[in-house]
């Protein structure tokens, strides 16, 4: 699964998921990628979010509304993401990742997987990581 | 000031798919950025970020995707436009070289929000999608993948496995989350 938050200079929020499937799944079975509120969400007046992982378990908690909503209660996007995805884990069991956006533009992004390739850009600054714990950063 | 972040999926990737899955990310990022940059719409730029991802065999995402039980490819994708929450979505779609932008077309197009199988593919003829046979959607590695995991019925769980509760035999597992 691939996925894209972004905060444009008008201060519009979009975001983009898409997913290949999962090998050998059941022929017909969809996870959370093209659900809104699971796989996604935009609004201006709160921020975006992406998600992966196991689409079931992001299904069942709405991840991507859930992020929003405790972004709307004034956590920031960081928090939301780590207090959701610990969420999910401990409902339902479930692992993934998120990338997320604030309406101010700050970043949040975390994975309860093993890995999760990311990068975001602001200030002409792209930071990318793989590996728990990873921030490189470099000027482009 | 423009933002623009993305991931290439969360899951236990391997080795082999790192290097090119973090060249991957930067690559989209950078893509996303530069449509911001031109002024361009934030859903322009998920939208060129995705597809850049979707183009690269390295995810799995349009070229790349894998196959399901019965052998072929089914992709899903949505994008949603903040501003009204305008929203667009394929499921189950079928030889769709970049699903993200069929799904923009349902968005932009349809007064739909999701559109999925047979019917994916017949939008996708209505507005000229690019197609691609199943073969150049799917890398040798994928179909490698499903021949071993058909052969040893590995389940999804597996594949998205909490990286501090369940060990596997040759990836060391770290503690916690990221």
């Amino acid at each position: 699964t691939v996925g894209a938050v972004a905060l444009d200079t008008q201060g519009n929020i979009a975001f983009g998921t898409s997913t290949g499937g999962i090998t050998a799944k059941r022929p017909g079975r969809i996870g959370d990628s093209p659900i809104i509120g699971a796989g996604g969400y935009a609004d201006n007046n709160i921020g975006g979010v992406s998600t992966t992982g196991h689409g079931e378990s992001i299904a069942k908690v709405c991840l991507a509304k859930h992020i929003t909503h405790l972004m709307e209660g004034g956590m920031t996007p960081q928090t939301a993401s780590e207090t959701a995805l610990t969420f999910m884990a401990k409902r339902v069991q479930g692992s993934g990742g998120v990338v997320v956006l604030n309406d101010n533009g700050n970043i949040g992004r975390h994975f309860t997987t093993e890995r999760m390739a990311w990068a975001w850009v602001k200030d002409n600054v792209l930071h990318h990581g793989l590996n728990p714990g990873e921030d490189f950063s470099e000027n482009v | 000031t423009p933002v623009i972040i993305v991931h290439g999926g969360a899951w236990a990737i391997p080795d082999s798919l790192a290097e090119g899955s973090v060249q991957g990310v930067r690559l989209a990022s950078t893509v996303g950025y530069k449509v911001l940059g031109a002024g361009g719409s934030a859903v322009d730029a998920v939208e060129e970020a995705v597809r850049s991802m979707e183009d690269n065999p390295v995810f799995d995402a349009g070229v790349g995707s894998v196959l399901n039980a019965d052998g072929e490819v089914e992709m899903d994708a949505v994008i949603m436009d903040g501003r009204d929450l305008k929203s667009g979505a394929v499921g189950c779609v079928q030889n769709i070289k970049n699903p993200i932008s069929l799904a923009r077309a349902v968005m932009e197009k349809t007064d739909h929000t999701l559109i999925v199988g047979k019917g994916a593919n017949k939008f996708a003829e209505e507005v000229n999608a690019v197609t691609l046979p199943t073969n150049q959607l799917v890398t040798e590695t994928a179909r490698r993948e499903w021949e071993e995991l058909m052969k040893f019925r590995t389940t999804v769980t597996k594949l998205f496995s909490p990286r501090d509760t369940v060990q596997k035999e040759s990836v060391p597992v770290a503690p916690g989350h990221d």
